[in-house]
């Protein structure tokens, strides 16, 4: 019903603004229902102020930035409900070195607050380095894919070629 | 509930059986460019019932059978299982138990189907298990590659359906 | 008309052939006019098959595998054609590290062959390093961009933070 | 036909004036997340006649005016000029000559306009300037952050501008 959505809603706003603060180093941000009084038919919209800059329409956020929110959003939906598995690919192919850091470390305190288990697609070294195991997928026989368990140095090695 | 396990076979270009052990925190799935990593993704979204074909990158939903390589000739099934710890199998009209085992085959031109335990289920019922999980083909915490800003691009009205899966 | 444009497709495909063949190492693409038999009315189909695999419906192509397609197609035209400048914004994030370096010799060749002056914004140290100068964009004053050479000691320090 | 150089002020991000020389060769851009690497690729696009405020990811075209910072107040003008040498200036009425600077300027509220060397003409002939150099804003060389596939995933009737660009 209603109250239990106005509730939800308020929960995740607060955990999207401190989500949001912590993967921009700063920074504002909250989410508010437009469209509609009710909140059984109102839409979501989203506010984000990287730090030292003004409110920018979404649109106007960089790459980097747009993934950094969207995530922050997700992180925040899972700190209410968390979700038994959850699966980013390549998630972090826009992201500096700075921001990829900030990103694998809010995955290490979401995996201490919930049960959630995470796959993590990822090209970056950084990432690879944060993760508790590594699956390397290889096409040995052309077209074929295959698994393995991998250590740290073989998965840099496959990327590198 | 824990997703322990995904199985697959003959699915895109996992011609051979292949076994995911899905473990607690964060597991890194690498490899050069082409090599199978999405379609890791996308069978996993498969079995929990995504229905579009185009959302699996193919024109229909054939697509996602091991379709041959030069050297390999084409099946004609696909299936991929999914196993599930302390789950609640009541949506899928089973006792609430420990194990759950998820499974969905398609064969070519014939669509496919999909079994919990062995046994014949709807689409939807799965769709309604994993719903009651906050997790689903289509959940927010499901990011197919280059879709991760797609939440901050959407209309807010797309958006609504992120707060109904946080209740 | 029709005899001009006939033969620019032709030497548009025989480039993308070639291009495609060497940003894989090998497997084999080509380009069909299709949809009607007046070239002028016609659409481009691109037919794509990466080292070992079958022909594949582009869509099943792998992101990696788009991009590298879709530069394959367009240093061909280049190679017809060659635009004064091109621009180049993170194209090289879906690629593994051996594609980033195949993507950077082919680069490398077009700056030889054509006058295309290339503008490469990108966060891949490895693409950094095949570069003839860097331009870092910095944000000292928050909010306010400026911009200035830098060395690539430099630039790799600017992403990591 | 060479760009020489390309000077911004006003524009997005670049509150304060800047000149990016265009060297021959390969020149990389480089800057964390958000430090406005690609306003530079869209100040480029601009000048040369984008028409479309979604393309440079804005509501309304005066977006890519300088809306201010914390400290900062907002601009009314943004500028953006293109020096190229060895051009035809034909497309705009000018005999063939070395130098050409085609500027853009915008006032907020009031729209923009273009001038080639001080002289002021209409977006349609810097349009067909860069077309008759297999140039502009949508050229197929001029990819935006994320559109590299974008080739790739479009209908074959839409890649027919490829051909007409290679002639
Ligand atoms: N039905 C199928 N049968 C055989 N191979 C298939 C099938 N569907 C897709 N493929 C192949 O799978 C490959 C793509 O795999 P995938 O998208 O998982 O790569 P990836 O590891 O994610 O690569 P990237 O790092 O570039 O994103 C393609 O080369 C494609 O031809
Ligand atoms: N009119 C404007 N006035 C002031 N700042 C603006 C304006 N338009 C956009 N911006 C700011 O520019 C920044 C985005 O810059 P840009 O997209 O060029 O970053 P980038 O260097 O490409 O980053 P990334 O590596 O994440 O892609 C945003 O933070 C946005 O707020
Ligand atoms: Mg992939
Ligand atoms: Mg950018």
């Amino acid at each position: 019903g209603r109250e239990r959505l106005s509730a939800v809603f308020a929960e995740v706003d607060r955990h999207f603004q401190t989500l949001f603060a912590r993967m921009f180093g700063g920074g504002r941000a909250h989410l508010a229902l437009t469209g509609s009084d009710d909140v059984l038919q109102a839409g979501l919209e989203i506010y984000a102020q990287p730090p030292g800059k003004k409110l920018a329409t979404l649109s106007l956020l960089s790459g980097g930035e747009q993934a950094l929110t969207a995530l922050s959003l997700i992180f925040a939906v899972f700190r209410c409900n968390p979700a038994p598995i959850s699966v980013l690919d390549e998630v972090d192919a826009p992201l500096d070195d700075a921001n990829v850091d900030r990103f694998c470390t809010l995955l290490e305190d979401m995996v201490r607050e919930t049960e959630t288990r995470f796959l993590v697609v990822t090209h970056h070294p950084l990432t690879m380095s944060r993760m508790d195991r590594l699956y390397g997928v290889t096409m040995q026989e052309r077209g074929i894919s295959r698994l393995l368990s991998v250590d740290l140095g073989k998965a840099v090695e496959m990327v590198t070629g | 509930a824990r997703l322990t396990r995904l199985a697959l076979t003959g699915f895109k270009s996992f011609a051979e059986p292949v076994t995911v052990e899905i473990l607690a925190g964060l597991t890194g799935i690498v490899g050069p460019n082409g090599c199978g990593k999405s379609n890791v993704v996308e069978a996993l979204r498969w079995v929990m019932g995504e229905n579009s074909a185009r959302s699996m990158r193919g024109g229909e939903m054939d697509d996602v059978i091991f379709a041959g390589t030069a050297h390999r000739a084409s099946r004609n099934i696909a299936e991929v299982t999914l196993s599930l710890e302390e789950a609640h199998g009541s949506a899928v009209g089973l006792p609430a138990q420990g194990e759950l085992e998820i499974s969905r085959r398609i064969e070519r031109g014939s669509g496919s189907n999909y079994r919990v335990n062995g046994r014949e289920v709807r689409a939807r019922d799965v769709q309604t298990l994993f719903a009651d999980l906050a997790s689903g083909a289509r959940s927010s915490g499901m990011i197919s590659q280059g879709r991760v800003a797609a939440l901050v691009n959407a209309r807010p009205e797309e958006r609504r359906q992120i707060l109904e899966e946080a209740a």
